[in-house]
C-alpha cells in the first residue's frame, strides 16, 4: 500500500 | 512473543513559567501519526523541567492518549493541561520511537 506516502505533512504547533 | 514493547518514560512538568515552551508536530492523518517535540524553548517550563527533548512523541498527556487525535486536538489537549489549575503540573508519557 502506498497510502502512508500520501499523507500530508502536519502544521507546527507552539505551545 | 516477538512484539517488542517500545520504552516509554512518564515525565512530570511543573509549571515553572508562564509557557510550557514546546513546540510539536504531528497528529492523526499526518506523517507523523503522534505529535512529536520539535522545539524546546529555553526558559519555558518544559526546558526547566530537564527531562524532555526534541524528537520525542508524546502517547499521554495526564493520562489521555493522543492516538487517533488530530493536531489541533492534540494541541488542544496539551494547552489545556497546561492551564488547568487543578494541578501545579503535566504529565506526559513520552517515547524517542516512532
Amino acid at each position: 500500500r502506498e497510502k502512508r506516502l500520501t499523507l500530508p505533512p502536519s502544521e507546527i504547533t507552539l505551545l | 512473543p516477538g512484539v517488542l514493547e517500545p520504552t516509554s518514560t512518564l515525565v512530570r512538568v511543573a509549571r515553572t513559567a508562564s509557557t510550557l515552551g514546546i513546540a510539536i508536530e504531528g497528529g492523526a492523518n499526518t506523517r507523523q501519526p503522534l505529535p512529536r517535540i520539535v522545539t524546546i524553548q529555553k526558559g519555558g517550563s518544559a526546558y526547566n523541567c530537564g527531562q524532555l527533548r526534541v524528537g520525542q512523541v508524546i502517547l499521554e498527556v495526564n493520562g489521555i492518549s493522543l492516538r487517533g487525535r488530530e493536531h489541533q486536538e492534540a494541541a488542544r489537549l496539551i494547552a489545556e493541561a497546561f492551564k488547568t489549575k487543578e494541578r501545579d503540573h503535566i504529565e506526559f508519557l513520552v517515547t524517542e520511537f516512532n
